[in-house]
């Protein structure tokens, strides 16, 4: 069985980096599996921008691309500063 | 673009000067930097850009560490370079450079501050992120050669998208005005409109390399491709080389001094980057040429034998770069002395160690040592098509 290399570190760096460019919402009801959901569907989207293989899952292509540098500006347009 | 039309309302923006510069670089190259970042889009806008030395101005431009007051902090050195806002009131407009970063002025160690501004200047004036590689609005910081830099295509398609072309002319014109602070710069260029190169056999004027990135040259475009992105960027000649020709008949790049020689009719010019040599252009018979040579069809550097090789209609010249003057014994018939590649070439050059002869709409790639031609190809596949 492959063995991820993602640390519970990585899962919280891409969280953050989810919340802050890809507009990932904390989910309110924490026993939701909504949220789990809800990350899948934004690391496919940042797959999808940035031309990785679309898997839902973080994976070390992902990460990587993840901690490149970087604009701080959301890559989604809907992201609007107030 | 942001959508919903986000755009300055009109076509002079103001930027304001720097008070907390960046220590990795000195305030002239910080200002150098940001100007020429500011340049990247008046190139191909009606956009000007006017320097506040008080006030508040559109641009608000500022290096600050961590969290620095627009609840969107910094987060340490490298992640985050940089981010700016979108047109509106207040901070929009505004871009902000994290001075953990180290930023350079031209050097690959570190982030290129010109790279990095001309990024986040583009959200300043209305552009989102672009999900094409080689754009400058990709999220992503990727060295480029600020020398060589010119703005792709997607970046300009979108830019236009909201302000239009630059309607003044085929020019680039900077001019320092005054102002009663006596610091107001304006920037005007033409953004060029450019042929599809794909729809017919393309025939090339002149070839060189610079720096590793390639220049095919046609009518007044050029076509440059790099290593960086898989597509070759399409700008007029002008926007490149300011004082370059409005075309150009042969080029070459000298690997010696790294700097690139154009040919146009009886004249040559050097350029070292961007900025031509002092006393450029030179007649061809200071270049070593008879006073009957009215032009070159094409030069290339032979790395293997330190010659530059430049044609003229069926012969050419072997010159001695190391020597500055031609070999002896020539010129020589083409046909003879490099069989396989017809009688006449229209642009010549090194790629990875082949030649390649281009005539018409094909070029023969070819042996030197051995004399022999091993392939023949089209132009256009150089270009993407």
């Amino acid at each position: 069985v492959p063995v991820s290399k993602v640390t519970v570190q990585d899962e919280g760096f891409a969280k953050g980096y989810l919340k802050r460019f890809f507009n990932l919402t904390e989910e309110k009801d924490p026993l939701s599996r909504k949220g789990a959901d809800r990350m899948s569907k934004k690391l496919s989207e940042m797959q999808k921008f940035f031309g990785l293989r679309i898997t839902g899952t973080l994976d070390d292509n992902t990460l990587e691309m993840m901690k490149k540098p970087r604009c701080g500006v959301a890559d989604e347009n809907i992201a609007r500063y107030s | 673009t942001f959508g919903d039309g986000l755009k300055w309302s009109k076509n002079t923006v103001t930027y304001s000067r720097i008070v907390d510069y960046t220590p990795d670089l000195s305030q002239a190259e910080v200002d150098d930097s940001i100007r020429r970042a500011l340049e990247v889009w008046a190139k191909v806008t009606p956009l000007t850009f006017t320097k506040l030395t008080s006030g508040t101005a559109d641009i608000m431009i500022s290096f600050a560490r961590l969290s620095h007051g627009d609840n969107y902090p910094f987060d340490g050195p490298d992640g985050t370079l940089a981010h700016a806002f979108a047109p509106s009131p207040d901070i929009g407009g505004d871009a902000h450079f994290d001075d953990d970063e180290t930023f350079t002025f031209r050097s690959s160690t570190g982030y290129v501050l010109f790279l990095v501004a001309a990024h986040e200047f583009g959200h300043s004036l209305g552009l989102s992120h672009s999900e094409d590689r080689s754009a400058l609005m990709y999220p992503l910081y990727s060295y480029k050669d600020p020398d060589t830099f010119v703005l792709p295509q997607d970046d300009v398609r979108g830019i236009q998208s909201l302000y239009g072309s630059n309607p003044s002319g085929d020019t680039t014109t900077t001019t320092t005005g005054s102002s009663p602070s006596g610091d107001t710069t304006t920037t005007t260029t033409q953004a060029p409109t450019i042929p599809d190169v794909c729809s017919s056999p393309v025939e090339f004027d002149a070839v060189t390399t610079l720096k590793g990135e390639m220049f095919f040259f046609k009518d007044s475009y050029l076509w440059h491709s790099s290593s960086q992105s898989s597509t070759p960027q399409k700008s007029l000649i002008s926007s490149f080389w300011p004082n370059a020709p409005t075309s150009v008949d042969a080029a070459y790049e000298n690997p010696g001094t790294g700097n690139v020689l154009l040919f146009k009719g009886n004249q040559y010019w050097q350029f070292r980057g961007k900025t031509v040599l002092p006393d450029y252009p030179k007649r061809l018979s200071d270049f070593g040429f008879p006073s009957s040579v009215p032009k070159v069809d094409a030069a290339v550097h032979v790395s293997s034998i330190s010659r530059t090789l430049l044609f003229v209609n069926n012969k050419y010249w072997s010159y001695n770069e190391g020597w500055r003057r031609m070999d002896r014994g020539y010129p020589k018939f083409i046909h003879r002395h490099l069989p396989g590649i017809g009688h006449r070439v229209d642009a010549a050059f090194e790629n990875r160690g082949q030649l390649y002869f281009s005539s018409g709409s094909r070029q023969t790639e070819y042996h030197y040592q051995r004399r022999r031609a091993l392939h023949t190809l089209m132009n256009y596949l150089w270009l993407g098509c």
